[in-house]
């Protein structure tokens, strides 16, 4: 474990945490995309299969339970608690476009052919295009709360964090993962237009707005 | 080594 890695993930804890208490004391989902969270449900599923069988460290094991319950909860407050509230009209990315072709992926490009280790390739592949419908909605509605703006930022936080990690376990450990790297990148970058319009705009108090 | 066995990273 290192300080990036740690801070990656108390950022992506921070990230899920802050979209789950804005649904839950708003009492509304608008603005935020529901399939978005669905992936992630599904990516949090599929890497976390050897929850159970492969005990790396109680830190490891809370925090993967952690993200397993608060993922689903949060589809659950979506698609069910609070599904009035819910913007199908403006959360139209269509997931299969994600899912089939990084399944396909994930059988061709892994390090083993073994159906835990596809299944963790296919997570890995998914997550780096998991928040494209959530980017997608923000771009067709024009605009986002400023609470789901601090949402994205921690998320996108926690991957930049974890290339720094990459890099560090290179230089140290002379560990290192091609498809969590490469993936993690097209992640990151998939957020830079957010980050730019984050930095200009809602850390300066203006309403995170896209250019029509 | 390259993308270990056992994945330690969440």
């Amino acid at each position: 474990m290192n300080i990036f890695r740690l801070l990656g993930d108390l950022s992506h804890l921070l990230a899920i945490i802050i979209l789950l208490l804005k649904i839950w004391r708003t009492r509304s989902c608008a603005g935020v995309s529901g399939k978005s969270q669905i992936l992630f449900a599904l990516v949090f599923t599929t890497r976390y299969l050897d929850l159970f069988t492969n005990f790396i460290s109680m830190y490891n094991s809370a925090m993967k339970l952690i993200y397993l319950v608060c993922s689903y909860a949060t589809v659950f407050l979506m698609y069910f608690k609070f599904k009035a509230t819910y913007d199908s009209n403006h959360d139209t990315f269509r997931m299969e476009f994600l899912v089939v072709p990084v399944g396909g992926l994930a059988f061709l490009v892994n390090h083993d052919f073994t159906p835990l280790e596809i299944l963790w390739t296919f997570s890995i592949y998914l997550e780096a295009v998991a928040i494209l419908p959530q980017l997608f909605m923000i771009s067709k509605t024009g605009e986002a709360e400023t609470i789901t703006s601090h949402y994205l930022f921690a998320l996108g936080s926690y991957r930049a964090l974890y290339i720094v990690n990459w890099v560090f376990r290179f230089y140290t450990e002379g560990f290192f993962d091609l498809i969590a790297i490469v993936a993690g990148c097209v992640q990151t970058i998939l957020y830079c237009d957010f980050f730019y319009l984050y930095i200009t705009k809602v850390l300066k108090g203006k309403q995170l707005t896209l250019p029509a | 080594p390259s993308g270990g066995e056992t994945h330690d990273e969440l």
